[in-house]
């Protein structure tokens, strides 16, 4: 288990603040605005209202023994830069940043983010993904043309079995995993039978994935 | 192929409708700002630059014709709103919207949203779920706590043969493909051996993806 510091608490700072913490990890919620405290004190081990780009605020906080750090303040590019840097000169091994552009990301990187992230654009392109299929509901590229598609099952899917429906010959696509509730199969047996609620995991060119039976949702 | 259109093109619309009409779709993007139609417009099939709440507006560009549309405008809670509600109106099928928190969202569904995406929140949740496991590049989660994840082959990973690293025995995780360069081998041969810029792909518990033997990056 990790010590992080996400340090900002807009909507992509508190997703990642509830949610380390959630998986078990020691997390420091840092925000200069005492409703955005407020609003994950509960859900986060530490938190804490300080200005993120003041290097004794961060030191008194011991951001500088934390494993690792995530800048998550992008509309403000001085804040953002200058919070990467300090975090930096802590020694903070491992920063991933927010960046609001390509060119904040490149800057990011060079004042010491090992990692930049996109919300908006990377968002963008898996919503192109998802969206020229319309049976996935999330997606994960692998290749250029080539992905890993979510499958929610119902309608037509629904009480056939995998044998039945052969996909790899239907559609071109692999069946990886069957997700059931809680329980997940993967390299499901031809026998199995789908049921509502279903999710599958499955690979395949994109077209292939845009040829998959509609779910009629 | 579908004809889709983005209205809004800020981060998140401009990077759906260039990726849209690379996938090959018949993509109108659309924006009250110039510059952002510009700015799109050698990588769309059409663009325009329009009110995108003025239902005469919509008329006119043909969006009532359409297979999908993109509601991309996010920080304007009325225009978002309004412009959902007039695309229904034309008689849209599909109908995608932007939203900028959960109450912003239940709303859009309400007035004719068929799904609506939270780009800062998903990015910070996979954020969250790659950041645990620092071996992971990208992550689709399955069910709670298992989920499937891209590993870059580097370092101590390369050189190695899959049945020699025996991911399974020493980490739980199983392979499901291996991407190499523009190939993807599914269910690849314990014999491949793996080089350095080769993308594993496994499935597994969240806390086995985190014991996964680090690359060195
Ligand atoms: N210097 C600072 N110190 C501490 N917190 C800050 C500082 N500057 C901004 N913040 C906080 O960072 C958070 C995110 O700010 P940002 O400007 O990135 O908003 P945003 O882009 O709308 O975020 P998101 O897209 O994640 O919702 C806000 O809650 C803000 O109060
Ligand atoms: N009524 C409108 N008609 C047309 N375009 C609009 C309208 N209102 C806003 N836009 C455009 O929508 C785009 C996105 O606006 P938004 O307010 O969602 O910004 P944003 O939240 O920063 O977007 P992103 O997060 O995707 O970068 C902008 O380019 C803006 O010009």
């Amino acid at each position: 288990k990790r010590q992080v510091a996400v340090l900002g608490l807009g909507r992509f700072g508190q997703a990642v603040a509830t949610e380390l913490t959630r998986l078990g990890h020691e997390v420091l919620a840092v925000d200069s605005s005492g409703r955005a405290v407020q609003e994950v004190a509960n859900d986060v081990t530490h938190s804490a209202q300080a200005d993120v780009t003041d290097a004794d605020a961060l030191r008194e906080l011991g951001v500088g023994d934390m494993d690792a750090a995530i800048v998550a303040v992008s509309s403000n590019l001085e804040a953002s830069i200058l919070c990467t840097v300090q975090v930096q000169r802590l020694g903070v091994p491992r920063i991933i940043a927010k960046a609001a552009n390509a060119l904040h990301g490149s800057i990011l990187e060079r004042v010491g983010a090992n990692r930049v992230v996109y919300p908006e654009r990377e968002t963008g392109l898996r919503v192109a993904h998802s969206f020229a299929a319309p049976s996935v509901r999330d997606y994960l590229d692998v290749a250029p043309g080539y992905g890993i598609a979510r499958v929610p099952v119902a309608g037509t899917l629904a009480g056939r079995s995998l044998g039945n429906l052969d996909l790899k010959r239907a559609s071109g696509v692999t069946v990886l995993a069957l997700h059931r509730h809680e329980r997940v199969m993967l390299h499901p047996a031809p026998a199995e039978v789908l049921r509502e609620g279903d999710d599958l995991i499955v690979a395949g060119l994109d077209e292939d994935l845009e040829r998959l039976p509609s779910t009629g949702t």
